[in-house]
């Protein structure tokens, strides 16, 4: 996944069945967010991989003062990343089977 | 160390805590 300076993690062990997943977010490189960034730490949220969109989870972040506007591109892609690397691992453990 | 928690009005639940040590950068 590309370097976007903010780092989402599993917080949590993935069993692999489950449908919501914790997550772990944090700004490595504030130099490379657009808006003001006040450090606040690693936010842990509990995404449901079916249902919810990364873009989605980002806005309400910005809409929770964590991020300015102009990086909800940024935070969204971050989390997207993170989720597509759970849903392949999880596809290849299905197709590597017992 | 403890940990803030900021509710989204969606309901979301957002629970900040320190960076992991290991992974901070050098800055």
């Amino acid at each position: 996944a590309e370097d976007t300076g903010v780092r989402v993690e599993l917080a949590e062990d993935d069993d692999g069945k489950k449908e919501a997943i914790a997550l772990k977010l944090w700004v490595e490189d504030p130099k490379k967010l657009k808006g003001k960034y006040k450090e606040s730490g690693a936010i842990e949220f509990t995404f449901e991989l079916e249902k919810e969109t990364p873009e989605g989870v980002a806005q309400e972040m910005v809409e929770s003062g964590f991020f300015h506007e102009s990086d909800a591109k940024i935070v969204g892609k971050s989390i997207r990343d993170r989720v597509a690397l759970i849903k392949w691992r999880r596809e290849r453990s299905v197709l590597a089977g017992p | 160390s403890c940990a803030a928690q900021v509710v989204h009005s969606a309901g979301r639940r957002f629970i900040v805590s320190p960076v992991p040590e290991s992974r901070l950068r050098d800055q």
